[in-house]
């Protein structure tokens, strides 16, 4: 869930 | 996504816009390090290789091809098109005093041991750096013309903006990556300098020039 999150941000 | 996060992406996608089209409409890249921007295409290219891997949404995808497209084309119009205008003497600055120390620190403290997180790791600390040789260029000569200061604002906005979504995300979801976090705070205070110089000149109609 946290790499999902932080690759959502650009 | 808040309104921080979006000014940023926004913010982000002006300073590119805008260097694109100084280069374009100015037939000349003079003032403008292609260092820096060599260091902004590895940045999105090793951070950008889960286009491949996973989608996360339109939006999402199509910001990360845009980034990835206008910076290949700016490397292309420096190096290539525009070669002649280049500032060749000034650009000196050692990007691989950049390069390796974010490679070894991805290595060492990253979230993940694999090579895609490792990659994404690397370009966050070098993304946080990899102004430095446009400001060095700055510095060299001791000017910037107009367009470039707007460029250099937008683009050290963009992380500022990105702070204060963190911040936002911390208190509204409790989520915070270190990583990240650290790195847009040594990114953002690299650009304190720059940001004072602009507010007391830029915007008051005057260009950037340094003290001798």
């Amino acid at each position: 869930k946290d790499q999902e999150d932080r690759h959502d941000e650009l | 996504m808040n309104v921080f996060r979006f000014l940023g992406d926004l913010s982000h996608l002006v300073a590119i816009v805008i260097l694109l089209l100084k280069i374009w409409k100015t037939r000349s890249c003079s003032g403008i390090s292609g260092r820096s921007q060599i260091l902004f295409a590895i940045v999105f290219t090793t951070r950008y290789l889960d286009l491949f891997s996973n989608f996360i949404s339109v939006y999402n995808t199509s910001m990360k091809i845009v980034y990835i497209t206008c910076s290949y084309a700016t490397v292309y119009l420096i190096y290539g098109k525009f070669k002649a205008t280049y500032d060749f003497n000034h650009d000196t600055f050692r990007i691989e005093f950049l390069l390796v120390p974010s490679a070894i620190l991805a290595f060492l403290v990253n979230h993940d041991f694999s090579p895609l997180e490792i990659l994404w790791t690397f370009s966050i600390y070098l993304e946080s750096v990899a102004i430095l040789p446009q400001l060095f260029l700055v510095s060299k000569t001791g000017e910037a013309e107009t367009i470039t200061s707007h460029y250099l604002f937008a683009l050290g906005s963009y992380r500022l903006l990105y702070l204060l979504n963190w911040l936002w995300r911390y208190f509204s979801q409790g989520f915070y990556d270190l990583i990240a976090l650290l790195s847009g705070i040594l990114q953002t205070v690299l650009y304190c300098d720059f940001f004072y110089l602009y507010i007391s000149k830029v915007l008051k109609g005057k260009k950037l020039s340094l003290p001798a």
